[in-house]
């Protein structure tokens, strides 16, 4: 464990845990993207496979844990919960995600380090979260006024990510610990799709105006 | 020799 990957796993925390209070606080989930919210809990669903059979630590269990349940109770959250499933604006959030899940699934298929099961779904994990984002993006660009708890989960899930990725370079140039070059490549997509959010985000925050992304 | 990525990060 080190810094990168502990600050990379307390700010994807921190995302989810800034959705959740929002969602369950104020019992609004009006901006956020249910399909994005779906795709992840795919993803950890496809990627905790081995949860119960390969441990690797306590801190790894109860972490795998929370995100898997987070995950999904916000999807249960905006599709059943008879206050917040009223500020889900449907109309907007129409990204076809089987669009991104079914390419994904064919890419693992064919491009992964190992054809077993585990592996193939765990490939898979790691390009659908590299997309996930997507339908969020687009309905942020839609919604106009943005508010503070989406604009900080949505920054949250994009600096995870970018931690991460100093994580493996870190692990790479310390312990000779390589990840394979499909995780380097869908964290390295996955970060790009955040560039100009980031830019706006940052933007907004040092001119201290709402944060508007470009149409 | 470099060790193999066994998926030990979440």
């Amino acid at each position: 464990m080190n810094i990168f990957r502990l600050s990379g796993d307390m700010t994807h925390l921190m995302s989810v845990i800034v959705l959740l209070l929002k969602i369950h606080t104020i019992k609004s989930c009006a901006g956020i993207s249910l399909k994005t919210q779906e795709l992840y809990a795919l993803v950890f669903a496809t990627r905790y496979l081995d949860i119960f059979t390969d441990f690797v630590s306590v801190y790894n269990t109860i972490m795998k844990l929370i995100f898997l349940a987070t995950s999904f109770s916000i999807v249960w959250y905006m599709r059943h919960h008879k206050i917040v499933r009223r500020s889900y604006d449907k109309e907007q959030d129409t990204f076809r995600h089987l669009f991104l899940i079914l390419p994904c699934l064919i890419l693992a298929l064919v491009v992964n380090e190992k054809f077993t099961f585990k592996e193939v779904m765990w490939t898979f994990s790691l390009y659908v979260e590299a997309v996930a984002i997507l339908p969020q993006l687009v309905l942020l660009q839609r919604t106009k006024n943005i508010d503070n708890l989406t604009g900080q989960y949505v920054f949250l899930l994009g600096a995870y990510r970018a931690l991460y990725i100093l994580n493996w370079i870190y692990r790479y140039l310390t312990e000779k610990h390589f990840v394979h070059w499909i995780t380097w490549i869908s964290g390295l997509v996955q970060t790009l799709l955040y560039a100009d959010f980031f830019y706006y985000y940052i933007n907004s925050w040092k001119n201290n105006v709402r944060l508007q992304l470009p149409a | 020799e470099e060790e193999e990525d066994h998926h030990d990060e979440l």
